[in-house]
């Protein structure tokens, strides 16, 4: 057995859980905080058996990985009757940082 | 050393700790939600010495065995003078989901 | 490449994720609570090259070591007039509990 650890985003970790059950992979979810952004994340605890692994990478990359969205800026404050739609900007989103470690002994009691 | 990883219902999450420290177990609870459920539980990380492992799983195993509970369900609503207690309803309870996994180094400063 | 865990004092939690920050390591901090004390700690996830580990472990131990630290004492309640400052107390605080283990395979997504 191997324990697959998955920090993702808090946005992207409902959408993962949901993917992982409907698989009838098995999770457990603890919040947590980056070092560096000082944001709230996700830290996923999945134990998975040894040839399960790829296929929980798998439906981790499709759920998390780093994207582009497009966002619609605040418009600025106008003088009435001005009307200014900024165009959408480009931001990055998403992305998973995964270890895998091994899993000695597992028990169900 | 290992580290043991038990996820644990809240409910049972104190008297394990309690057990443990009476054993001289030191622990660390972080709350944590099951990917099912969605619902709370608790998830204890206990590093232990190479042979103390059997004696902390036997103490998991002794405080949070999945169990048979009775409970009373909510007694319908009746009209007034009419009394109707539902008999007892047999419910799941309890549950440990154990990990074990090798600690190659541990240091204290 | 490795993954460090140490359990940490909540008033050296955020000095450490900074220390780390600085020498670039990344870092993911969980809430946790004490089996004994029952107080709440932090519990850092740092995953580091294996060559990088002692590096680590020695940002940990200067900003997390057990230390004596004097602190004032609440005054006892006097009689209006009367004016008595008790002198400084050393307690103990801080100290650092690592987990060095093993991981098998990293990715980013
Ligand atoms: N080796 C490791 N061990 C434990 N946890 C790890 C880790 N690598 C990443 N994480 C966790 O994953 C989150 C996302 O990391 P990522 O590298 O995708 O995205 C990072 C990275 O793109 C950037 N970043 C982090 N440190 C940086 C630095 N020193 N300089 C520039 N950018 C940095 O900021 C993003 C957010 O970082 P943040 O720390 O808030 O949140 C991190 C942290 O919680
Ligand atoms: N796809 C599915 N179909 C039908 N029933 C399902 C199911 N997935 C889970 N269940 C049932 O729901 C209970 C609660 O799961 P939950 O994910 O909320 O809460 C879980 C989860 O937080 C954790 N857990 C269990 N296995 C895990 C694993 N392999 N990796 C990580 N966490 C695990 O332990 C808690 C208790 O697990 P336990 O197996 O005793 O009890 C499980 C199981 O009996
Ligand atoms: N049975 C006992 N009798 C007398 N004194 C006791 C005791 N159990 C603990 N203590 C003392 O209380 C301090 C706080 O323990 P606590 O469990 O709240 O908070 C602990 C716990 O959260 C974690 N920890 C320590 N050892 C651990 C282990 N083997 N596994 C998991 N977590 C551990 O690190 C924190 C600090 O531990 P540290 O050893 O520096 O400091 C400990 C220790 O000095």
């Amino acid at each position: 057995m191997k324990l697959v650890i998955a920090i993702v985003q808090s946005d992207d970790a409902g959408a993962l859980s949901d993917a992982l059950r409907e698989a009838n992979f098995q999770s457990t979810l603890v919040s947590s905080t980056g070092g560096f952004l000082r944001e709230g994340n996700g830290t996923l605890f999945i134990g998975v058996e040894d040839h399960q692994v790829d296929a929980a990478l798998k439906i981790i990359k499709e759920n998390c990985t780093t994207r582009t969205q497009f966002v619609n800026p605040m418009p600025p404050v106008m003088e009435p009757g001005e009307l200014y739609m900024p165009p959408p900007v480009e931001v990055q989103v998403g992305g998973a940082v995964v270890f895998v470690q091994n899993i000695e002994r597992f028990e169900k009691f």
